[in-house]
């Protein structure tokens, strides 16, 4: 069943905002990591607190979100994510 | 004696914009005649969009949170644990492997030897060529030299009069030469570096890509609803000269949209540039007859943006970043063993406006993912899968965490399909 086959991808960040070492963070400059699920359907994301020395993503502290829906939105140009006020996060997702 | 051998072709930084992937501007004639005799995945997804990080989760069979590696500084048998990468497997098993062109990231990423000797038989080769890459070769509007991102030149002109992937796909010619006379099966990786920046390609594939045909992205502004954390400020391609002198403002600034359609033409041009590389090294297959012997798995590290949601280059979690082109042939199983004399790959020169539309091979909608790379090439080759990875698995030489795709390549629905298709 197409709707059951799952990609996930994922991208550090130094901050919330851009800066000049956005692009590629040394591993002791991540403080965020944007963690990707994609299905067929949609593209879930979110950007929570991670921690350099220890290595953990704490999924309890989400920055930032991103939901597109890939039958409407297929570019990804409108974020749901608030829409949705984040909804829960999918149990699949809960460490 | 019967193993099959394995040509894996790792191109940096391509995207989706590819014939065979619905593309009808792009000219890859020769990687769409790949796909007409492969599986072609229509949605496999890197698990991080830039190079090093990439490669390692790819070549171990690892996600990046095991492998530790999200930037460019550590090598994962110190940082992580001490897992086998594909090659080296393969290596294990009784293959004679060889590493052409970028495949593993060069430096630290790779232990300054592309993992050598675990993953290699014969030292990397590396073409001499590519310590110019970003060098003052790009001849500018002012008859002078620069380091530009936009670099079409003429090859007589550039130091050594050759090109880097040029240089790679003779490399991997003569290695083909050598082990069709050699008992053992083997492993061949190699790693073109176009389309990733500079866009230092041939200036005649200019021609492919009238300016006056280039549109700008379908989405060319930064979407509203985006996190700022989610943006990436493209900072790499602002400290190339042609770049920098459009003093743009960061991190928002956009590119005049004359430029924006230059970049995109020049992208496209390496692409097509890439695609005759390609071709001549799937023609030497042809022309040694290892074509009913060989895998041919083609993929990239991850895509690029070309001003989708007001972005360039990679570094981010968008499709157009994190989608890459994936197929396999495999010789019997995704296209008739070839006749004698019959030629699978035949190159064609992407100039030949008569070149036939290519007719698909079969395709895969469901989401795939590079770290299946590892289980599913040693599965096709027909050696014992590694098992799947406990959790945590840094304690684990041998497993992967991604799954096999063999499922896609069940024969009878092969069959079917050919029957059908006679």
């Amino acid at each position: 069943n197409p709707r059951e086959s799952i990609a996930y991808s994922q991208y550090p960040r130094p901050a919330d905002y851009p800066q000049w070492n956005s692009d590629k963070p040394n591993l002791k400059d991540i403080r965020v990591m944007g963690y990707s699920i994609r299905t067929i359907d949609y593209r879930y994301t979110v950007w929570v607190s991670f921690n350099p020395h220890e290595f953990l993503a704490n999924f309890s502290d989400v920055h930032a979100g991103e939901l597109y829906f890939v039958d409407s939105d297929p570019l990804q140009d409108h974020n749901m994510y608030n829409d949705t006020r984040g909804g829960d996060l999918p149990k699949s997702w809960t460490p | 004696k019967d193993a099959l051998n394995v040509l894996l072709i790792i191109v940096d930084d391509l995207r989706t914009s590819l014939g065979c992937y619905g593309d009808k501007l792009i000219r890859s004639p020769n990687i769409d005649q790949l796909a007409s005799h492969s599986l072609l995945f229509q949605n496999a997804f890197a698990q991080q969009a830039v190079c090093a990080p990439s490669r390692v989760s790819f070549l171990t069979g690892r996600r990046p949170d095991t492998t530790r590696l999200y930037d460019f500084n550590s090598y994962w048998r110190v940082q992580a644990g001490n897992f086998s990468t594909i090659p080296q497997y393969f290596k294990e098993n009784g293959y004679v492997t060889m590493s052409v062109g970028k495949v593993f990231h060069p430096g630290i990423s790779s232990n300054h030897s592309d993992d050598s000797p675990y993953s290699w038989s014969v030292l990397p080769y590396h073409p001499s060529s590519e310590k110019y890459e970003n060098t003052k070769t790009c001849r500018g509007p002012d008859g002078e030299l620069h380091a530009n991102l936009i670099c079409p030149v003429d090859v007589a002109d550039v130091p050594e009069g050759t090109l880097p992937d040029k240089q790679s796909t003779k490399k991997a010619i003569q290695l083909l030469e050598k082990m069709k006379t050699s008992t053992s099966p083997f492993f061949l990786a190699v790693g073109y570096h176009k389309p990733h920046i500079p866009f230092r390609y041939p200036k005649e594939f200019q021609k492919l890509y009238p300016l006056e045909n280039i549109t700008l992205a379908p989405d060319p502004q930064v979407p509203p609803g985006l996190p700022p954390v989610a943006y990436n400020p493209w900072m790499d391609i602002r400290q190339r000269e042609d770049v920098e002198a459009l003093n743009l403002s960061v991190p928002y600034g956009s590119i005049p949209v004359d430029f924006q359609k230059k970049i995109r033409q020049s992208y496209f041009a390496s692409v097509s540039y890439m695609d005759t590389q390609v071709g001549h090294l799937l023609n030497a297959l042809d022309d040694l007859q290892l074509t009913n012997s060989t895998i041919v798995a083609f993929t990239s590290d991850h895509g690029w943006a070309l001003g989708e949601h007001g972005e360039w280059a990679k570094y981010s979690n968008f499709d157009v970043t994190t989608r890459v082109p994936l197929m396999f042939y495999v010789p019997g199983r995704t296209a008739p063993l070839p006749e004698a004399g019959e030629k699978l790959f035949r190159y064609i020169d992407p100039f030949d406006s008569i070149s036939e539309l290519m007719e698909p091979g079969r395709q895969v909608k469901d989401l795939v993912e590079l770290v299946s790379l590892f289980p599913t090439l040693t599965g096709l080759a027909g050696l014992h899968v590694p098992p799947h990875c406990p959790r945590p698995s840094f304690h684990v030489d041998l497993c992967r965490e991604g799954q096999s795709l063999l499922k896609y390549f069940q024969l009878h629905d092969l069959e079917e399909d050919l029957t059908l298709r006679g």
